[in-house]
């Protein structure tokens, strides 16, 4: 299974994660 | 043959005849100018759907021989074999191997005692300790949703709308959320009704400066106030139309139906985050910000699998595939999440949506909904939906 976020943010918007990161739920996934 | 004498040399004809008929068929109806006349007058699911099979067959004879498999009834048999109760005895060494196949951590079950989950579904929907996550706090962060490997991150195009499955292989945002004007959607409004909670959802709004919509409950334009610190707020500096106005506003809210066109404030982009949970991960989603749901679309799909290799290899995967897409707003703008079902998990389930029901079989020559679509605009008058918290279960994947 999957889940997709789309959201729209401001351009100062940073993903934390990258591709092939393993993440749990409630970590940081990216900021304004 | 000819030990078989005529009456085989005959059957042997016969089966290569039917064998060649019966490709040439399966080749034509796959065919983009194979279509009949008749196709011509289908709505534009049915070519949406067929042209991503054409890509398919045109991609490769495995993905055409495995997308002609009834994927949603081996699920839905999946399913039920899981949810046959297991013998007690038999539960603890069970779910120990299940849990070192797939690197399940037991540790941080809510309840550990393996003999309480009567068979693998339960087991697999299990709900884990509440510390055992915690919620990332930043006011201006985006939390992962659900335990995972993350697949995909990055920019969608605003201009063609596309975003990357994998490097060279994309899918429109359009056909993966819907627009509120695609053909066959049919709509209903959620039963659910959080009035009593409205005093909540005003401090609600008021932390995470969203715009209430007028008492009457009518929807007010979706124009969300950010109060950048310190400095004016964006409604002083008008906002210009970018061109992610127009995407937005076929993607999420028809303004006929519900309320005036999306206004946006300025410089924003639209960003996605492609998370697969592993069959020995976690398996409920929780809410990555605060932000108000307003719209529920449940595309009824196949169910293939999402594997790391499919996402690579199959194109418009996630166009094809059952899945549940919540599109609203957050206090910069456009929020959405969508989760999408695969072979094994093609239950969907939404802890505020009762009426969703996911991977049920579907009548046969029925007209295949390009949608099944319903509004939260009563969940909560002020708010014009449904409000959810960072961190807040939202539901989950369940077995079949």
């Amino acid at each position: 299974s999957t889940v997709v976020l789309c959201f729209e943010a401001p351009k100062s918007f940073k993903f934390k994660v990258k591709d092939g990161d393993k993440v749990k739920m409630g970590q940081e996934l990216g900021t304004v | 043959a000819h030990a078989g004498g005529p009456n085989s040399v005959m059957k042997w004809a016969v089966l290569t005849g039917v064998t060649i008929v019966l490709g040439t068929i399966i080749l034509r109806s796959q065919s983009p100018n194979g279509s009949s006349r008749a196709d011509e007058e289908e709505g534009d699911s049915a070519k949406l759907k067929r042209k991503p099979r054409v890509q398919i067959f045109n991609n490769d004879w495995i993905f055409f021989c495995y997308s002609t498999l009834p994927l949603n009834a081996i699920s839905r048999l999946w399913g039920q074999v899981n949810s046959l109760d297991l013998p007690v005895w038999m539960r603890p060494w069970g779910f120990k191997c299940y849990s070192y196949l797939f690197g399940v951590n037991l540790d941080e079950m809510e309840d550990p005692d393996l003999r309480h989950y009567s068979n693998l579904s339960e087991f697999f929907y299990r709900n884990i300790q509440p510390n055992a996550r915690p919620i990332y706090p930043g006011h201006n962060a985006i939390i992962c949703p659900s335990d995972g490997k993350v697949l995909q991150i990055g920019i969608i195009d605003s201009d063609s709308g596309e975003i990357e499955q994998v490097k060279g292989l994309t899918y429109s945002i359009r056909d993966f959320l819907g627009t509120h004007s695609q053909p066959s959607v049919s709509r209903s409004q959620s039963t659910v009704d959080l009035v009593p909670d409205e005093e909540k959802h005003k401090e609600f709004a008021r932390v995470n400066n969203f715009r209430l919509s007028d008492p009457s409950g009518n929807e007010s334009e979706h124009y969300i106030e950010v109060k950048n610190e310190g400095d004016k707020t964006v409604e002083e500096s008008k906002p210009t139309m970018s061109k992610t106005v127009g995407l937005l506003n076929e993607l999420s809210l028809n303004p006929d139906l519900y309320g005036k066109p999306y206004n946006e404030p300025k410089d924003t982009q639209l960003f996605f985050a492609v998370i697969y949970l592993a069959p020995g991960d976690y398996h409920h989603f929780h809410s990555p910000v605060n932000w108000v749901c307003k719209i529920r679309r449940h595309f009824p799909g196949d169910l293939f699998s999402v594997a790391p290799y499919f996402q690579r290899n199959f194109p418009n995967l996630f166009v094809l595939n059952e899945r549940v897409a919540l599109l609203g707003n957050w206090k910069h703008g456009f929020f959405s999440m969508t989760p999408v079902g695969a072979t094994n998990v093609g239950s969907i389930k939404l802890n505020f949506d009762k009426e969703l029901k996911t991977n049920v079989k579907r009548k046969r020559h029925s007209e295949p909904h390009a949608c099944y679509e319903a509004t939260y605009g009563n969940a909560s008058r002020i708010l014009g939906g449904m409000p959810l918290t960072k961190g807040e279960e939202l539901g989950g994947f369940m077995l079949g």
